[in-house]
């Protein structure tokens, strides 16, 4: 059982190193345990660099680093044990453009892997969909689903057509 | 895996409305308030989550649509989750798997396993040991995403051990 | 004490009121004390409710409903008390298009009551600002700032100029 | 109110770097991890914040630039805010109010009131009653908006009576 954990953990952790590389275009990371006498309760270290910085604790990392760092993790854990689906909900919230575009190539990456569900206001997230769906409320207080097309929605996600489901 | 969603006076959504989930990535945008992160919450809903703080609510019964400007509100809410089995992945005859819940505003509730009603047990038992039934890292849900780099190493271990 | 405490609140409930019925386009809202017996001691309750929606739990509310509610009774409090300054960090990250739009317009009509410094990745908050600075790393690692124009900025906040400061 | 802002060797501010800041509204913008909330982070810590975790470290030692590629690490971090003083708000003879603080690497550390150096309690006493010196509402960190909404109503009380 130790062995089970250890061999996984070692799994995710070379998962998560090559993932952060990917999604910073560079940089380093490194999970740890924090007491290697007791691998089956101790907790677990995050150490995050990203390219061109100097090593420091991942709390001094800012907000778009931070989502990026996590993504990169989430993802190594899929890599690991993969999960069957994964419901992402406005993950890309506090990223810049550039690094929206790397999440999403991340994403594209493991569609064989993982079936996404994502809910998102980002047109550049939107480009990883192959069906997307808009939700609004013609009618107050009532959700309606309908069908979207790429090019009917605007830069931050605004649906610009008025046809029926 | 997951084929398509139901809702029915779930939330926002007073009206019957289905989604059909693609093999691949299905994006789901709207603008704020519309309804996207409830169809979240009904996913969760429907896989047995007990804790109506964790579907932003005060009271299970939140989850009942309540009414708006011009619509009464609805006598229950219901949610249905279809899986694919044709790779048999779970314990089931049929090449679908199809798991619903109902919550009355007396506070009944219902699981239904293709229809047929059962117990909470019964759909947990039915995604043991396929990694289907909701690991810590299959649902991120808003706001949420950095919550594993501020855990305390200690919580963040139990995620991991779920991959493990 | 008690006097002053009431006469205040009562001044911040009424403006919660109006900025909440601006920034929403409608609906009500109200901020209620928990204990009419106990003033000086008791919390404070908040109630929001949507155009078009029904009463129910804040918490019900969406992650861009939750912003610019809180937003209302922030600024709300400026009205009460005015803070000679105010510094906002991506205040806008949950907001929809239209939503920042909203945003963008009540900061406008707060300017002379409040200085403001806001951190944004939203070009239409930008519309706000009488200066914009760029914050940039083009040494790995440094903070470097430099003077934007409104028109040297992206969609969603990317600098597109390699001038000096 | 705020004239201006000076950082050197402020967290990833390695140069001497100032802002001027506008009566209106001041836009500061930029990529991700470019150094904006560090600017925010600079002004809570010269109104004397004494919080590591506040400004998002582990030990207060965090806020010095501790070095990049290709950059050595500073040996103090210093950060200086101007505040107009024609209204004559503070009890200051000077129509400018100049607040710095600096953190060496050995611990020690200086507050500064118009360059001379004083404690920290005579920056916090030339604040009072002002309503200058940061009050719960206004400064609103990343990710924070929400928070007055999130917390329990007593907490919330506590704002309210600042702004009482
Ligand atoms: N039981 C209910 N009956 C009717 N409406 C409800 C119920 N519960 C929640 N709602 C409404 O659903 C709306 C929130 O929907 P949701 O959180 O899905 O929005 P969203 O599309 O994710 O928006 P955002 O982009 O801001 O995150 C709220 O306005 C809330 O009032
Ligand atoms: N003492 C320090 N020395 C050098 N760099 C530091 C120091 N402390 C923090 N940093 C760096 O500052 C960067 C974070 O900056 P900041 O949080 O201001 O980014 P930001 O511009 O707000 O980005 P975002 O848009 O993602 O929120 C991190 O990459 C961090 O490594
Ligand atoms: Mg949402
Ligand atoms: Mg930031």
């Amino acid at each position: 059982s130790e062995r089970i954990f250890l061999d996984t953990f070692e799994v995710i952790r070379v998962n998560f190193i090559e993932l952060f590389r990917k999604l910073f275009g560079g940089g380093d990371a490194d999970i740890i345990l924090e007491d290697a006498e007791d691998v089956l309760d101790c907790g677990i270290d995050i150490v995050a660099r990203p390219p061109g910085k100097e090593l420091r604790s991942i709390s001094l990392l800012s907000g778009g680093e931070k989502t990026m760092t996590a993504v990169a993790l989430l993802f190594a854990m899929f890599k690991s044990k993969p999960s069957p689906y994964c419901v992402l909900d406005e993950v890309d919230a506090a990223l810049d453009d550039a690094n929206v575009d790397r999440y999403a190539a991340v994403l594209k990456e493991f569609v064989n892997m993982t079936q996404f569900v994502v809910i998102t206001h980002r047109k550049r997230t939107m480009t990883a969909a192959n069906v997307l769906y808009g939700v609004t409320m013609e009618q107050a207080g009532v959700s309606k689903r309908m069908s979207v097309r790429f090019e009917e929605v605007g830069e931050n996600g605004e649906i610009h057509t008025t046809r029926a489901a | 895996m997951l084929k398509s969603l139901e809702v029915f006076g779930f939330k926002s959504f007073a009206d019957r409305t289905r989604f059909e989930f693609d093999s691949g990535v299905t994006c789901v945008v709207g603008p704020n308030g519309s309804g996207k992160s409830n169809v979240v919450d009904a996913i969760k809903w429907i896989l047995g989550d007990q804790s109506a703080k964790s579907l932003r609510g005060k009271d299970m019964l939140d989850v009942i649509f309540n009414g708006s400007a011009g619509r009464k509100p609805s006598g229950f809410a219901e949610a249905t989750l279809t899986f694919d089995n044709s790779t048999g992945l779970f314990p089931s005859e049929s090449t679908e798997v199809q798991i619903g819940r109902r919550l009355y505003r007396s506070g009944d509730s219902e699981y239904l396993l293709n229809q047929a009603v059962v117990r909470l047990k019964d759909v947990k038992d039915l995604f043991m040991g396929t990694g289907a039934g909701t690991a810590a890292y299959s649902i991120i849900e808003q706001g949420r995403v950095d919550q594993i780099l501020q855990a305390n190493p200690t919580t963040r271990r139990v995620v991991f051990e779920e991959a493990a």
